[in-house]
């Protein structure tokens, strides 16, 4: 029945291996994703086949499950800590009972793939399940759909629900196929639901009218931004657990001190280089008036532009550009001494009251290689930068290429209120750079805390930021206790310019089930999801941050906990696959090295005690608070209609 | 918007009213020793009635020259401007701004309180109809309690009478309208008729507010403000009023 031609559409016979489906469904939840991706084959050959499983899952997703169906014998999967993993795959090998599943990391995505021979006339279906959270970049999220179907698909279906009970400012399909496929997305869009169906015939998959090759091989793109009408955020409560979005806008940028510290040894020669001026010379045409700035420029010796902070004037930012094309990349790397000299000219700078009080302090390494001269323990360095760092500076960087240690800069960052962040050294390094630039170009507020007074709030996750940058989101997540409460309350103080703010919210325990309960999409679980996916993301860093074994020890425990709860592949847990005898296996684990965290989040804050608010934002008057002023006052009130007195 | 002053001393509540036309600014309050200035603009309803226009305060201003503040408020947001830098809250927040000594606390959708150090404060209440009401706008009131630390060159239609102005009421009769009684008021030199009635405190309820008994000025209150209401039109929401 798999070849009748019901759609008229003609099949090559030369390819035995026919794609029945490919079907990949994903539903948005208020910023939680999860993607199902399946596939169904069959063997027309008369010879057996080895069939190919090869799907991309964003870097940082949890792979939640995955099983396969191969001549009618089901595989299913369950998570187990990572040896236990390892060691019934050995014992499955060790009796040719194996199938392998590679997983491994090429730039922003993973990859996913296994391969299993097939008996001909024999079907097998494949599902893979992931979860992500979607971070808010540059003013909107973006969901990123890998397609590879590797052939022409009898059915292909994307389809992308997006659930958001704060309703859609906008939703876009950017044409990411160079417009072979214009049209073929259909959005349809409602004010807090939209659905994205992608839904190409096999005459549309095909690269040109006659050929069998299949144009479906990227990315299919959704970006979307929600209404925002509070600015103290939203607060979603359900199912006792909570999450906070926090993105508030209608403020001023603060004024920032920003010092870059680049690379430029022998290894950033080329196309690096010529990447990272092209991006300099944007970036520095961006800083505003009341911007002030500086460039360290390093290999094995250490140069500054300027010995001290500059005032970003047209005409310091065009010097600093001359300054900038003028590098000639050559030697080895000395990262400990640019640092610290990057941090002594800030440090100075707040020392003499130079820098404004209410301005925020960043500066951004760009680095492509590890220290090859002075100090050379990465341990040493952090040790370093710590101890000399003041608490108004975060260090954000940016390593290009691979073979920077990417774990050394995130714990660098982590450590420095920051985060680090992979570039990639191609052609788009520049993009790369402006890009990440962007998303900490406007400090909006400083000094952000997150405060839930009710005693009964429990876990919640990272609650103390230094910074808020326009166009991002905080999200923070907590428990509370359903039996307990009746309303969740949040309060929210920060620093914008100079003024102090604290923001109330009150979250209705059923504000959210009802809508939840509407819509079939929709995941009741998202704030579970969501609020285990950011706990076990700040474990995995703090983990990388620990100062003692048995801390490390600790924070490892709690997560193995929270992976095998939540049922999902981090790096302490791996995947078996098994038939339901048990006599076949397969592994599934994460890469090796590069513990992912936080990928994608552009905010490694601290924790602070949930009930405590800052002394200064004493309790803001309530209603009743009003009555008190002293007798009637004089007033100004409402039109006559109300008023028995009549008017002229 | 109609007015209701209480004057302390002599315990008594008056009350007057202004119609204008819509756009119009009309000066509230004006010191130029603590540099306080408060302004309301005018908005009319979405048609007349009775072939009367009616208007209310649909945008109220603050500007506190010492702290180089300015705070709009209006039916839609509250914008809060110091120096050169600008922040935008909605009626939808729950906040407070603190900047040195100016306080502005918002309580979602009912009202926001404006403090200038611990003596001054301002209660603006938020007065939401809905949406689709063929005449009523939204509209906002102002509440403004008695503080001595307004100096004696205070002025505007409110901040004339933070220093007690000399009443004398007599001659209390049955008016026109046998519901509202009639009187003799002397203030300012001027011999006035005003009539009994009631105004409305919104502050505890914000609906139907309370009832506040009151003598009634007529003609837009003239002779009981100093000159008349035209004189207190400024041409900006943040211009002080210039008197005499």
């Amino acid at each position: 029945s798999l070849s009748e031609e019901k759609s008229g559409e003609r099949m090559e016979d030369v390819d035995q291996v026919t794609l029945y489906s490919y079907k990949v469904q994903s539903t948005i939840t208020s910023r939680m994703a999860n993607t199902i991706i399946q596939s169904k084959l069959v063997n027309n050959s008369p010879q057996p086949q080895d069939v190919v499983f090869d799907v991309q899952i964003p870097k940082g997703a949890f792979i939640s499950n995955f099983s396969m169906t191969v001549d009618g014998t089901t595989f299913t999967s369950t998570i187990k800590e990572k040896t236990v993993g390892r060691a019934l795959y050995a014992q499955a090998r060790a009796k040719g009972k194996t199938a392998g599943l590679v997983r491994s990391r090429a730039l922003d995505m993973e990859n996913f793939r296994t391969e299993v021979n097939i008996r001909p006339g024999a079907k097998v279906q494949f599902e893979l399940q992931y979860q992500e959270v979607k971070w808010r970049k540059l003013g909107s999220y973006e969901h990123r759909l890998h397609l590879q179907p590797g052939r022409l698909a009898k059915h292909l279906e994307v389809d992308v629900w997006i659930v958001e009970p704060q309703g859609m400012r906008f939703l876009h399909v950017p044409d990411t196929f160079e417009g072979h496929f214009d049209g073929v997305p259909v959005i349809s869009k409602g004010p807090q639901k939209a659905h994205v169906s992608f839904r190409p015939t096999v005459a549309q998959q095909r690269k040109c009218p006659n050929c069998s090759e299949t144009a479906v091989d990227g990315e299919l793109v959704v970006m979307y931004d929600v209404h925002r009408e509070e600015k103290v955020g939203e607060l979603e409560v359900f199912n006792g657990y909570f999450v906070h979005f926090f993105a508030p806008e209608n403020l001023d940028p603060i004024p920032k001190n920003i010092l870059f510290v680049i690379d430029v040894s022998g290894s950033m020669w080329g196309i690096k280089m010529k990447q990272t001026v092209e991006a300099m010379k944007t970036i520095l045409d961006d800083l505003r008036a009341e911007d002030q700035f500086s460039v360290v420029d390093f290999n094995h010796n250490v140069r500054t532009w300027r010995n001290d902070l500059v005032s970003a004037t047209k005409t310091q930012i065009a010097d600093a550009k001359k300054y900038i094309e003028k590098i000639q990349p050559s030697g080895g790397t000395n990262i400990n001494e640019a640092l610290l000299r990057a941090i002594f000219i800030l440090n100075e700078a707040n020392n003499l009251g130079l820098l404004d009080p209410s301005s925020v302090s960043l500066i951004i390494l760009v680095s492509d290689g590890d220290p090859t001269v002075g100090e050379l323990k990465l341990s040493k360095i952090q040790k370093n930068v710590k101890q000399n760092v003041q608490d108004n500076i975060s260090l954000f960087s940016l390593g290009i290429g691979f073979d920077v240690d990417y774990d050394f800069l995130k714990r660098l960052s982590n450590d420095n209120r920051g985060i680090a962040q992979r570039i990639y050294g191609n052609q788009d390094t520049s993009s790369q750079l402006k890009k990440f630039y962007n998303q900490v170009s406007t400090p909006l507020l400083r000094n952000i805390q997150f405060s839930y007074p009710d005693t009964s709030v429990t876990d919640v996750t990272q609650n103390s930021f230094p910074n808020y940058f326009g166009g991002s989101e905080i999200v923070v997540a907590g428990k509370y206790d359903p039996a307990k409460l009746q309303q969740l309350r949040a309060v929210i103080t920060a620093t914008s310019a100079n003024t102090e703010l604290v923001l109330e919210t009150l979250a209705q325990m059923d504000d959210l089930e009802d809508f939840l309960s509407k819509d079939k999409h929709a995941d009741p679980n998202f704030t579970r999801k969501l609020w285990a996916y950011l706990t076990i993301n700040q474990l995995l860093a703090e983990r990388s941050l620990a100062p003692t074994a048995t801390t490390k020890r600790k924070i490892t425990k709690t997560i193995l906990q929270m992976s095998l709860e939540h049922h999902i592949v981090t790096p302490l847990t791996a995947m078996v696959v098994e038939s339901a005898a048990g006599d076949e296996r397969m592994l599934a684990d994460s890469p090796p090295q590069d513990v992912s965290c936080c990928s994608g989040a552009l905010y490694y804050g601290s924790k602070v005690a949930p009930g405590s608010i800052p002394s200064w934002a004493s309790p803001s008057p309530t209603p009743t608070a009003l009555s008190l002023v002293a007798g009637p006052p004089l007033e100004a009130t409402p039109p006559p209609h109300v008023i028995r007195v009549e008017n002229d | 918007p109609h007015f209701i002053i209480y004057l302390p001393k002599s315990q008594k509540n008056i009350c007057f009213n202004i119609d204008s036309e819509p756009g119009k600014i009309l000066n509230l309050v004006s010191d130029p020793e603590s540099g306080i200035v408060v302004n309301g603009q005018l908005t009319g309803a979405k048609k007349p009635q009775d072939g009367k226009l009616s208007t209310y305060f649909g945008k109220l201003g603050f500007y506190f020259q010492s702290e180089d503040m300015k705070i709009e408020v209006s039916v839609e947001n509250i914008t809060i401007s110091h120096g050169s830098h600008t922040s935008i809250l909605s009626w939808s927040d729950t906040a407070r701004v603190m900047n040195s000594r100016v306080v502005v606390s918002v309580n979602k959708e009912k009202s926001v309180t404006l403090t200038l150090g611990k003596e001054v404060s301002f209660s603006i209440l938020l007065h939401r109809v809905w949406k689709k009401h063929p005449v009523n706008v939204d509209f906002l009131g102002i509440y403004i309690p008695p503080s001595n630390k307004f100096s004696l060159k205070a002025h505007g239609l409110i901040g004339q009478f933070m220093h007690e102005p000399k009443i004398y009421i007599s001659n209390e009769r049955p008016g026109k309208d046998p519901k509202k009684p009639e009187a003799s008021m002397d203030v300012k030199g001027h011999k006035l008729i005003v009539t009994r009635g009631l105004q409305k405190d919104y502050r505890t309820d914000i609906v139907l507010g309370t009832d506040v008994p009151c003598w009634f000025v007529h003609n837009s209150g003239k002779g009981f403000i100093d000159g008349c209401y035209k004189d207190y039109f400024v041409p900006e929401l943040y211009s002080s009023l210039k008197w005499p």
